[in-house]
């Protein structure tokens, strides 16, 4: 089973087309393994990007040196996941 | 033992086989107005089902609903379930889905892609695609959601194997689309397909592949406006509303846009409740309230299909 221990999920606001233009770069480099959950589209919507822990760091330095707003809105996800399950145990029983 | 739709625990997220035995259960409970058919296999070979709400008639005029093609939306699946149940139990107490179901049957795949669901459930919560291998490629798996023939392999897809988003080899190449296209054509009387998705609370109807608005745009627009404003009613949860190219992006191959060419008028697609903080990895507690604001939704373009014949 893949864990996701220390993935977050960043929501980030590109304020302008330059922002979205550089998130769409971000997608593209495949090293960083970012999963977009939600892509940019326009200016002032919210684009969520799901970042690897070891991805972290670059891809929070590639925001922040280009203005680009965002707020951690899941802090791991795979504490998320583990509430999940243990919800679905709980039901069950 | 005795099985029932009361025991059923709709709050809850439930694995394919539980889910399978519920729709059982559920025809057992309704076999007047619901039975289960199977349109095909998927790439892992496990079966397509969909459930038929008919009063009778032959091949009427009918409604597609589907959740969950991208598998990792465990919400959708989960709507689904509560809608399925919904619509057995409100046909004879609810005016609307009385009347739709006396003139129209209603198509209902809940589980679209579920080899990527089960795969959620056993390996990878976070799967999205559907799990056929991909020739000379490591990455497995196609976006099923860019595999129709509605401009594929344009903008918004991906030719590359390892995304998220890649679109496939060719049209129709995963089984699961396939089965759905054969179906659709092969019943040749479907008037709306409804495909619903997570997140981002939006009501999307054509074109995604074009900028072009579609012919029948004013009407989409307007019965859109009226839907989203009926889910508003119920908690509050704002959506937004257009074509799929002007609320998102341009976006390839994707199921509205296949029925929409294919002669369906009523094509849209949901993209469910967000609150802002778990993305699609909304808790539990969340099904009902959703499910239950998506329900007026629905019911305003399933009435407005059977009041506006085509």
């Amino acid at each position: 089973e893949e864990l996701f221990v220390g993935h977050q999920v960043l929501r980030v606001t590109a304020d302008n087309e330059e922002h979205i233009a550089l998130l769409q770069g971000l997608a593209e480099q495949a090293e960083l393994q970012v999963d977009f959950w939600r892509h940019p589209t326009s200016p002032g919507n919210p684009a969520d990007l799901r970042v690897p822990f070891s991805s972290l760091q670059a891809v929070k330095i590639f925001l922040e040196s280009n203005g680009i707003p965002y707020s951690i809105m899941i802090q791991d996800v795979q504490e998320l996941l583990d509430e999940e399950k243990k919800t679905m145990l709980k039901s069950r029983r | 033992m005795e099985r029932s739709t009361g025991t059923f625990d709709f709050a809850s997220y439930h694995t394919i086989d539980e889910i399978y035995n519920w729709l059982d259960t559920l025809v057992e409970n309704h076999p007047h107005l619901v039975s289960k058919i199977q349109i095909g296999q998927s790439y892992e070979n496990r079966p397509l089902y969909v459930l038929k709400f008919s009063t009778g008639g032959s091949n009427r005029s009918a409604i597609w609903l589907d959740t969950g093609i991208h598998s990792r939306e465990w919400i959708t699946q989960a709507t689904g379930i509560w809608t399925a149940n919904k619509i057995a139990e409100e046909y004879g107490q609810d005016p609307s889905i009385t009347a739709i179901l006396d003139s129209m049957d209603i198509f209902f795949e809940i589980v679209t892609n579920p080899d990527g669901f089960a795969f959620t459930h056993s390996s990878n919560r976070l799967w999205r695609k559907t799990r056929s291998l991909n020739a000379g490629s490591s990455c497995v798996g196609v976006d099923a959601n860019r595999n129709w023939d509605a401009g594929f392999g344009g903008s918004g897809s991906s030719s590359n194997p390892c995304s998220e988003t890649y679109h496939g080899p060719y049209p129709n190449s995963e089984s699961e689309v396939k089965a759905i296209v054969d179906f659709i054509l092969g019943h040749g009387n479907v008037k709306s397909v409804i495909s619903i998705h997570s997140y981002s609370q939006m009501l999307l109807f054509p074109y995604g592949y074009k900028t072009e608005p579609a012919p029948d745009y004013q009407e989409l627009n307007e019965l859109a406006k009226k839907a989203v404003s009926d889910l508003a009613a119920v908690y509050g949860t704002k959506y937004t509303y257009g074509s799929i190219v002007d609320t998102i992006y341009q976006a390839d191959g994707t199921t509205v846009d296949w029925a929409y060419d294919n002669g369906v008028k009523y094509s849209f697609t949901f993209e469910l409740r967000d609150t802002g903080r778990y993305g699609f990895l909304l808790p539990s507690s969340q099904i009902i309230p959703t499910a239950t604001e998506t329900w007026p939704a629905l019911l305003d373009i399933m009435l407005h299909v059977l009041e506006h014949p085509y």
